[in-house]
């Protein structure tokens, strides 16, 4: 463990319940993509399937625990509990765009061709564009809460710091994994204009509004 | 080789 895979674990931890408590909090999920959400779930179902095979420490079972129930449990009160609240008609992006060509890339390019280690890496490539239904619906509204906004800083931080984990992990360990780099790299980039309107709108406390 | 790769992150 590192101190920027410490601090990306915290920063996704951090994410996932600043978003549980807004839609809990203020019952409703009006500008949050469903889709986003469902493809996290799917994202921590196909990674966490090892939590059955191999035990690694309980920092690590009980982080992904937390990840996948929280996955779970945010479709949930999207779908079902706070259904009325679900902007549907602006969370419009094709999931099947991405799980299918994720799926097929990850039969493709792999480091062995076993069931966890293609779903392992069919997770890590549709983790890298999981958000975009969600920067999408942002784009379509124009505008975000900046509670939302601090969902999304935190979410695309955590791969960002990530990327920090595997430089240090390349000199400290000499090792390094392409896949889970070149899918950070991804990711990471897809938060960019985001990153900088959170940097130069939110921080000064105006709401963050995309330029139209 | 990829098989001295951890598989230790979340």
């Amino acid at each position: 463990m590192n101190i920027f895979r410490l601090l990306g674990d915290l920063s996704h931890l951090l994410a996932i319940i600043v978003l549980l408590l807004k839609i809990w909090k203020t019952r409703s999920c009006a500008g949050i993509s469903g889709k986003s959400q469902i493809l996290f779930a799917i994202v921590y179902t196909s990674r966490y399937l090892d939590l059955v095979t191999t035990y690694i420490s309980a920092y690590n079972t009980f982080m992904k625990l937390i990840f996948v129930v929280a996955a779970y449990a945010t479709v949930y009160l999207m779908y079902i509990k706070f259904k009325a609240t679900y902007d549907h008609n602006h969370d419009t992006f094709r999931m099947e765009f991405l799980v299918i060509p994720s799926l097929i890339l990850a039969l493709l390019i792999n480091h062995e061709l076993t069931v966890l280690e293609v779903l392992w890496t069919f997770s890590i490539y549709l983790e890298s564009v999981a958000i975009l239904p969600q920067l999408f619906l942002v784009s379509k509204t124009g505008e975000a809460e900046s509670i939302t906004s601090h969902y999304l800083f935190a979410l695309g931080s955590y791969r960002g710091l990530y990327l920090l984990n595997w430089v240090y992990r390349y000199y400290a360990e000499d090792h390094y994994d392409l896949i889970a780099i070149v899918a950070g790299l991804v990711q990471t980039v897809l938060y960019c204009d985001f990153f900088y309107l959170y940097i130069t709108k939110v921080l000064k406390g105006k709401k963050l509004q995309l330029p139209a | 080789s990829y098989k001295n790769v951890p598989k230790d992150e979340l």
